[in-house]
C-alpha cells in the first residue's frame, strides 16, 4: 500500500459516501445517472468476485464490502425507494449502457493475461469502468443546473483513477518493474474521458461561479 | 505472483 493508492481510494469512497449522502438528505436523484450507477455495481461485482476466495487483508476485503454494498444501495435508492425513484429523470438518463457492457465483455474475452474465469471477468470490469462514467457525463451536458453535491461527486469519482495512475509509476519503479498494460491504459482512458469534465468544474470553481458543461 | 498482477488493488 502506497500514500497514491491510499488517496485514491480514500478519494472513490469519498465520493460514494457523498452521493449516498446526497440521495438521503435531499431524498433525490436528480442530475444523478442510474445508467453509470448500475454500471458500477456490474464492475464491482466482476472484479470482487474474489472477495471470498482470496484474502489480501482486512482493509482490502473491507473496501470491497463498502464498495459492493454502498453501490447497490445507491441503485435501490434509485430504483425503489418511493420518493426518490420519483425525481428520477428517465428520458434524460438516455445512454445505451449495455452498448458499453458487450463491446467491453468481448474486447475482455480477446484482450486478457490469462484465460481465466476470474480473469476475464477482472479484465472486463477494468475496461467497463473505464468508460461507465460515460453516461453520468451526458446527463450533466443535458442538466441546466448541476448542484455542488452531484459535481463534486463526478470530480472525486474522476480524481480517484488518476492517484491510481501515480500508485502504478510508484509501485514500477519500487516493485518488480512489471508492466501492467490492461490496468494501465484503462485507468489512463479513464481518466481522460473526465479531463473535459475536470477543466470546467475547476474553472467554475475558480470563478466562483455555477458548473457549466457545454452541451 | 498475485502480488504483482495489481489484483491485492481495488
Amino acid at each position: 500500500m502506497n500514500a497514491f493508492r491510499l488517496a485514491g481510494d480514500m478519494t472513490h469512497l469519498l465520493s460514494i459516501i457523498l452521493l449516498l449522502l446526497k440521495i438521503r438528505a435531499t431524498k433525490s436523484c436528480a442530475g444523478i445517472s442510474l445508467k453509470t450507477q448500475e454500471l458500477y455495481v456490474i464492475v464491482f461485482m466482476s472484479r470482487y468476485l474474489d472477495l471470498f476466495r482470496t484474502y489480501y487483508s482486512l482493509y482490502n476485503s473491507l473496501m470491497k464490502i463498502i464498495f459492493l454494498g454502498t453501490s447497490m444501495c445507491i441503485v435501490w435508492y434509485m430504483r425503489s425507494h418511493k420518493v426518490v425513484r420519483q425525481t428520477y429523470n428517465n428520458d434524460e438518463d438516455t445512454f445505451r449502457h449495455f452498448f458499453l457492457v458487450l463491446p467491453c465483455f468481448v474486447l475482455a474475452l480477446l484482450v486478457h493475461r490469462n484465460f481465466t474465469f476470474i480473469e476475464i471477468l477482472w479484465t472486463f470490469s477494468l475496461y467497463l469502468e473505464s468508460v461507465a462514467i460515460l453516461p453520468q457525463l451526458v446527463l450533466l451536458q443535458k442538466s441546466s443546473n448541476i448542484d455542488n453535491l452531484t459535481g463534486t461527486y463526478v470530480f472525486l469519482l474522476g480524481a480517484y483513477r488518476g492517484l491510481y495512475l501515480f500508485n502504478w509509476v510508484y509501485r514500477f519503479f519500487t516493485e518488480n518493474h512489471r508492466v501492467r498494460w490492461i490496468p494501465w491504459l484503462s485507468g489512463l482512458i479513464q481518466t481522460a474521458i473526465y479531463t473535459d469534465f475536470f477543466y470546467y468544474y475547476i474553472r467554475s470553481w475558480k470563478n466562483r461561479e455555477k458548473l457549466k458543461l457545454p452541451a | 505472483q498475485a502480488k504483482t498482477d495489481l489484483k491485492d488493488e481495488l
